[in-house]
């Protein structure tokens, strides 16, 4: 990585995002999710982000059958998602443990000595 | 660290979710027609996903292991709330995928786990080649991991060329070691004309304006790997298939277990656009107890247009290597290229007996050319790594016979057509065979001193 990748890396950088989706917390009822996958920022100025579809999957009124081969249309329009669907899109710039850095559980993943 | 963390999440609201009908239809032409060889595709872990429970359409391949695989091929197009951010900056391009020649470099940037530790994981980088393609569907051997769904992959260029769709996938439980990724023209060409469809014109005009300008036919294959990567060949034999490498109009060189000594017929089907398959019939084998697995094909046919390539003379460990072949895929699209680093140069006597890469190397590799950068031909592909005590498949750690090795007796076979000195990969010292048993080679005894 060095020169010869410098425009892909800034390219990367600065498209590279994380999407997360889960639905509305409700009375009486855990909120569902949240799943999250990787995006690139196509527009920066317009906030235009494509992302992987799976996330939206559990939020399908029709439920992810839909997405099945042969199912149906090759696009869905917003409307498809339920109400309570909550999306949210963090980008950069950076890596490291900035100042943002929030303290919390962090799931099942850990760092085994090797 | 000094460096500024990720901005805060922003909401976003869903504009639309698309699928690219060409990906889906090279993904059912790929993956979906052959039930024996069960393809598995994964975002939770290392490890394979338990089959479907019940036989399914598309060979369990569109089987639902979590949304992010019921959804394979599908993709969101979100608008953040609010203004994203004022400044223009430099613009994203996008590169027709067409326009990339297998081997070509690329760059995956994703956030391996998604949204865990993004101050941590948010825009890794990958770095591989495209190994294959079947229209909008591209192969990449970047290493991605689970969550980096949806992540860009960029050309050296800096231009946008995919997207990933699946990050790690299996064939017969056995991991392959490449990335499943859409083009990212024909999702965009499919998601502008879907919000024109659902009355949204100014953001269909926006996305029509990523794209690049409508391109000539695609390039022909391979061509920025240098032309003795069209050397390799798919090797049929019976009801087995493998790959080799075309060193002479006539000449073909195997492993044993693709093709035997026994084996009458062989069709050889070379990857060079346009060249017909050939067939031949097994001139040499090795012996079932020679650690050497080569065998010779002597084609009853020219091979046309295809630049045999230079045989190397020397090794070095840590340079940039390649290897092509058909493992996977078999003629389903033609051969796949993987990259690395030769890893391990084995040496007996000072002489080189076996060539370990960290290329990714699959079930149907074997007989595959080993190519250095500059497309010398290192050796010939033999195996992979698999752990017995757990079946666990490293592809990445794989086996090639030196081209050293076999050079003498090709040189003599290609000027007189005499097979004898063949005979000698039959006869390898002791420590020979204990390298390719992978066992220690023996320390010379102890000198007496009297």
């Amino acid at each position: 990585m060095g020169r010869r990748w410098g425009l892909a890396l800034a390219a990367g950088e600065r498209a590279g995002c994380v999407v997360s989706a889960r639905g509305a917390e409700r009375p009486g009822a855990e909120a569902e999710g949240p799943w999250s996958c990787s995006g690139v920022l196509l527009s920066r100025s317009a906030g235009l982000v494509l992302c992987h579809g799976g996330i939206v999957a559990p939020f399908l009124r029709a439920g992810a059958g839909v997405l099945q081969p042969g199912a149906g249309p090759s696009f869905l329009g917003a409307e498809s998602c339920r109400d309570d669907l909550r999306l949210h899109v963090q980008w950069g710039p950076g890596r490291g443990a900035g100042a943002g850095a929030r303290a919390g559980p962090r799931g099942a993943l850990c760092t085994p000595p090797c | 660290s000094a460096q500024p963390a990720p901005r805060a999440p922003a909401r976003a609201r869903l504009l639309l979710l698309v699928c690219c009908p060409a990906f889906r239809a090279g993904f059912a032409r790929l993956f979906g027609g052959d039930t024996a060889e069960q393809w598995r595709f994964a975002g939770s872990g290392p490890e394979p996903p338990a089959p479907p429970q019940e036989s399914e359409d598309q060979a369990g391949a569109w089987a639902d292991e979590g949304p992010l695989l019921a959804a394979l091929g599908w993709f969101a197009l979100l608008c953040v709330e609010g203004s994203a951010e004022a400044a223009a900056g430099p613009r994203l391009s996008v590169a027709p995928a067409a326009s990339l020649p297998k081997g070509a470099p690329l760059l995956a940037c994703g956030s391996p786990f998604g949204a865990f530790c993004p101050d941590i994981f948010l825009n890794s980088l990958s770095r591989g080649v495209l190994s294959n393609a079947a229209g909008p569907l591209l192969l990449t051997d970047a290493r991605c991991l689970p969550g980096t769904e949806g992540a860009g992959v960029f050309s050296a260029r800096g231009a946008l060329v995919a997207l990933v769709a699946a990050p790690l996938c299996w064939r017969a439980r056995e991991w392959v070691g490449l990335s499943l990724l859409c083009a990212a023209d024909a999702l965009l060409h499919a998601a502008a004309h879907a919000l024109g469809r659902l009355g949204s014109p100014a953001e269909a005009r926006l996305l029509a304006s990523l794209l690049p300008p409508e391109e000539p036919p695609s390039p022909p294959l391979l061509p920025e790997l240098g032309a003795a990567w069209t050397a390799a060949v798919l090797v049929e034999c019976g009801s087995v298939w493998g790959s080799g490498v075309a060193l002479a109009p006539r000449l073909v060189l195997t492993c044993r277990h693709v093709a035997p000594h026994e084996a009458k017929r062989v069709l050889v089907r070379p990857a060079a656009p346009k060249s017909s398959p050939v067939w031949g019939k097994v001139v040499f084998a090795t012996q079932d107890t020679s650690p050497y697995d080569v065998a010779v094909v002597k084609l009853e046919e020219n091979l046309r247009g295809i630049p045999f390539p230079v045989l190397a003379t020397h090794f070095h460990e840590g340079e940039d290597v390649c290897v092509v072949g058909f493992g996977a895929f078999g003629q389903a699209c033609g051969p796949s290229v993987t990259s690395g680093i030769l890893s391990a140069v084995v040496e007996v006597k000072d002489a080189p007996v076996m060539l370990q890469t960290t290329c990714a190397v699959h079930g149907g590799s074997s007989g595959g050319p080993l190519f250095s950068d500059l497309g010398e031909l290192l050796g010939i592909v033999t195996s992979n790594t698999r752990d017995n005590s757990t079946g666990a498949t490293y592809p990445h750690l794989n086996f090639s016979i030196p081209v050293t090795v076999l050079e003498p007796a090709l040189e003599q076979y290609r000027q007189t057509g005499d097979l004898q000195r063949f005979g000698e990969l039959d006869r390898p010292g002791e420590q020979v065979r204990v390298v390719w048993r992978l066992q220690r080679v023996p320390a010379e005894p102890p000198r007496s001193k009297l």
